[in-house]
């Protein structure tokens, strides 16, 4: 394992703890979006179907029960605990699940490696992956008011991600053979769509002030 | 035979 994938696993891991802290400590959902917590949930649960029948490191096997785990407590959470899902902002987290995970499937259907079932829906957990912080940048633009969890929350799902590229590059010079396309594409396409946010992300640290999406 | 996807990788 390179510094860049380990660094990577680190972001995505405190990114999921920073949200454990919002959620279990302040109690609070505020500018979270359900959606996109879903569509996590069901990317660990498609994407890990293997998680005891292929072993590939002890190290592998606790993350990916650190991603399920946290992944479907967080949806608990907002769905049925009595104080966070009061926090809950219904009204402006509208994105249409189906819009995403049907497009996903049937792109998973017809681009793959190997149609067996284990393996399309593996594809089909990178496709959903890559568009599934969505409903978050969606929920943000619309709340006035990103507080400092939220943001820190979504600036290090993207980091992550990017450096998950960087783990790419470094495989590719450094292993033989090492080419993948479907999670090269996927995984380009899911840190685009961060580009806007860490912008403005950036822009508001620089200035010192309030990090607020333009509509 | 395994497909050639990264399952190494999370």
């Amino acid at each position: 394992m390179n510094i860049f994938r380990l660094a990577g696993d680190m972001t995505h891991l405190a990114s999921v703890l920073v949200l454990l802290l919002k959620i279990h400590t302040i109690k609070s959902c505020a500018g979270i979006s359900l959606k996109t917590q879903e569509l996590y949930a069901l990317v660990f649960a498609s994407r890990y179907l293997d998680i005891f029948t292929h072993y590939v490191s002890f190290y592998n096997t606790v993350m990916k029960l650190i991603f399920l785990g946290s992944a479907f407590s967080i949806v608990w959470y907002i769905r049925r605990h009595k104080l966070v899902r009061r926090s809950y902002d219904k009204d402006h987290d509208t994105f249409r699940h189906y819009f995403i995970v049907l497009p996903c499937l049937i792109l998973a259907l017809l681009i793959h490696e190997k149609f067996t079932f284990r393996v399309v829906m593996w594809t089909f957990s990178l496709y959903l992956e890559a568009v599934a912080i969505l409903p978050q940048l969606v929920l943000l633009q619309r709340t006035r008011n990103i507080d400092n969890l939220t943001g820190q929350y979504v600036f290090l799902l993207g980091a992550y991600r990017a450096l998950y590229i960087l783990n790419w590059v470094y495989r590719y010079f450094t292993e033989p053979h090492y080419v993948h396309w479907i999670t090269w594409i996927s995984g380009l396409i899911q840190t685009l769509l961060y580009a806007d946010f860490f912008y403005y992300y950036f822009q508001s640290w620089k200035n010192n002030v309030k990090l607020e999406l333009p509509a | 035979a395994e497909p050639s996807v990264v399952k190494d990788e999370l």
